[in-house]
C-alpha cells in the first residue's frame, strides 16, 4: 500500500520503454561506429569484477566514501563509473549484454541499490532483444524479485530509490 | 511519430531512465 505505481503509469512506462528499444535498434549501427574515448576501457565479456567496476565505479566497488574533489573540475569516470552511454551500450553483442546483466545483479543481490546500478539495469534492459533467451529470461525474473525484497524493506520509503525500483519491477513483469 | 534525433544523442538511455523515475513523482 502507498508504493506500488498506478497501472496508468505502468502503461505509460512500457510504450516509452519500447519506444526507446526501437530507437535504439534503429540507431546501434551508428554509435557501434562512434570513435571511443581514449579512457573508455571495456573489459572483456568473462570479466566480471572488471565490469562492475566499470560501471559502478571503483568508489561503489571498493565502498570507499565519496569524497569531494574541489581541485578536479572533469568528471573521472573510473572513480565513479562510465555511464550506459549509447556508445558504449552499442558495442555490446547480446552474449555480453546478458553477462553483465548477470554480473550487476549478482552484485545487487549483495548490496544497495544506486543510481548508478539502475541506470544499467535499464540501459541493459533496453539492450535485450527479443525473444528472450532462457537464461536471460531466468535473470530478469531474478532482478525483479530483488527489486521487491529490497522495496520491502524500505521503511523510510526513500522515495527516489522506491521510485527505481517500482520502474524495474514494472518494465519487467511488463 | 516526431523525429527523435535531437534527443538521441550518447545519454538517451540515461536521460530516458532518468525521466521514467522522475515521471512516477507526476502519477
Amino acid at each position: 500500500e502507498g508504493y506500488s505505481p498506478t497501472l496508468k503509469w505502468q502503461q505509460q512506462q512500457v510504450a516509452s520503454f519500447s519506444a526507446v528499444r526501437q530507437s535504439l535498434n534503429k540507431r546501434r549501427n551508428h554509435w557501434q561506429s562512434q570513435h571511443l574515448d581514449s579512457n573508455v576501457a571495456m573489459p572483456t565479456s568473462e570479466d566480471e569484477e572488471g565490469w562492475k567496476k566499470f560501471c559502478l565505479g571503483e568508489r561503489i566497488y571498493s565502498e570507499l566514501d565519496v569524497v569531494s574533489d574541489n581541485e578536479n573540475l572533469g568528471i573521472d569516470y573510473i572513480k565513479v563509473g562510465f555511464p550506459p552511454f549509447l556508445s558504449i551500450v552499442s558495442r555490446m553483442n547480446q552474449a555480453t549484454v546478458t553477462s553483465v546483466l548477470e554480473y550487476l545483479i549478482n552484485w545487487f543481490e549483495k548490496k544497495n541499490f544506486t543510481p548508478e546500478l539502475g541506470r544499467w539495469l535499464y540501459a541493459l534492459l533496453a539492450c535485450l532483444e527479443k525473444p528472450l533467451l532462457p537464461e536471460a529470461h531466468s535473470l530478469i525474473r531474478q532482478l525483479a524479485r530483488r527489486c521487491s525484497e529490497v522495496r520491502a524493506q524500505e521503511e523510510n520509503k526513500n522515495e527516489e530509490q522506491i521510485l527505481a525500483l517500482n520502474l524495474i519491477i514494472c518494465l519487467v513483469s511488463r | 511519430q516526431s523525429d527523435d534525433s535531437d534527443v538521441w544523442d550518447d545519454t538517451a538511455l540515461i536521460k530516458a531512465y532518468d525521466k521514467a523515475v522522475a515521471s512516477f513523482k507526476n502519477a
